[in-house]
């Protein structure tokens, strides 16, 4: 499901930029 | 008869005074005693919440109903709050609709 992907990746995202 | 009259003034020592604030800088947050005690920057409710979704293998995560049911004596809007913040950090992620959460670490 192309949502869930979406919002995965912008966990991602979010989690990465919390780590920096 | 020369008369030399010396201009006054001019050098005064104007010393410029840089004022000095007490470092009260606070970055804000940290530890706030023993009852409250932050595990990798989350509460023991956020962490609790964190850790039931990431033992969920389901594809489309865990419900917010499931985690009421399994965190017993939990106030729901702890449990909503503990999930938006988790979202908004980026540990978990909203799959089928609002109200089913996956762990970014699953997978």
């Amino acid at each position: 499901m192309e949502r869930i992907r979406k919002n995965k990746e912008a966990a991602l995202q979010r989690l990465a930029s919390r780590n920096i | 008869n020369k008369v030399q009259t010396m201009p006054a003034g001019g050098g005064a020592s104007h010393g410029l005074t840089t004022p000095v604030r007490p470092g009260t800088a606070d970055m804000g947050g940290g530890y706030t005693g023993a009852s409250d005690m932050y595990v990798n920057g989350l509460t023991p409710h956020q962490s609790q919440v964190l850790n039931l979704i990431k033992s969920c293998r389901a594809a489309e995560g865990m419900s917010i109903q499931e985690l009421k049911n399994r965190l017993k004596g939990m106030n729901i809007m702890t449990i909503k709050q503990a999930v938006e913040f988790l979202s908004n950090e980026g540990h978990i992620y909203s799959t089928v609709d609002e109200d089913h959460y996956r762990s970014t670490d699953a997978d």
